[in-house]
């Protein structure tokens, strides 16, 4: 028997609010620890890996190991049908061909559940090394997705260049070209605002906006993002999800030819 | 010019 019950029921509808335009379908492995998914796109360019830690669930129950293949166009019409403040609650039978998703609204006055099929998904699974980056940037999540929604004007592809100076976003296209710096936030005081760089080495390179846009969907799963960067390697786009876990996109750069 | 890597490239099979 799977069960894991989230009373902030709006989380799994923004997951999966920022996941559906990268990936079709995907495999929710769980086990006691929690729930994690790993997919990569289409093209083989990015990919999302989620974790959801049991103890952030306000009841979680995984007998036995399950691998949960679905449809993500489907989950999203199902969670769509959640209330922003139900209650969400999935279910499944060791073994089973379904998930169940039960959702229930603040006064308990309704309960719905929809059930649906699960698909055997033979998805590649990628072993993502611990790696230490040269340069980590936090800032705040809407600021990174309007200066990706801004550039994306310009042209294709992003250059990220970090310094201990700062961070630069630029692209160049027909129309011309822009740039957008950020300096490191000279004084604290609400972290949430904050845009803080950790640099060893300064690091530049270069990602194709669209994915970056996608990435932007989970905006509302945190007041914070981290970009994490070393020479030659993907970058890696983390949103941490309070007091249950993490969504991150890691994205294979664009090399000059 | 740039031209789009592909991930695998970077992370093996797990």
């Amino acid at each position: 028997m799977f069960e894991a019950r989230l009373l902030r029921g709006s989380i799994l509808k923004k997951v999966l609010e920022a996941i559906k335009d990268l990936l079709t379908q995907a495999t929710f492995d769980c086990d006691d620890s929690g729930i994690q998914l790993q997919a990569m796109d289409n093209s083989h360019v990015s990919l999302v890996s989620l974790q959801l830690r049991a103890d952030g669930f306000d009841k979680y129950r995984c007998d036995r190991n399950i691998s949960m293949g679905m449809n993500l166009n489907s989950v999203a019409k199902i969670l769509k049908c959640a209330g922003d403040k139900d209650t969400v609650t999935m279910k499944a039978q060791d073994n089973a061909d379904t998930v169940t998703f039960v959702f229930e609204s603040p006064n308990q006055e309704k309960v719905s559940d929809y059930e649906m099929k699960l698909m055997n998904l033979d998805l590649e699974h990628l072993g993502i090394p611990e790696t230490e980056y040269s340069c980590t940037i936090r800032m705040p999540s809407a600021e990174f997705a309007r200066i990706c929604r801004d550039l994306s004007q310009f042209g294709d592809s992003m250059v990220i260049a970090c310094t201990k100076e700062g961070v630069k976003f630029s692209a160049t296209g027909e129309i011309g070209s822009a740039n957008i710096k950020l300096a490191q936030t000279a004084s604290v005081d609400k972290e949430e605002e904050a845009v803080i760089i950790e640099m060893d080495e300064p690091v530049t390179l270069t990602f194709a906006c669209q994915y970056l846009n996608y990435f932007t969907k989970a905006t509302s799963l945190s007041p914070q993002v981290q970009l994490s960067m070393s020479a030659d390697v993907p970058l890696v786009v983390e949103y941490r999800i309070q007091d249950i876990g993490h969504i991150r996109y890691y994205l294979a750069p664009k090399i000059e030819d | 010019l740039h031209s789009q890597e592909s991930l695998p490239v970077f992370f093996n099979d797990a």
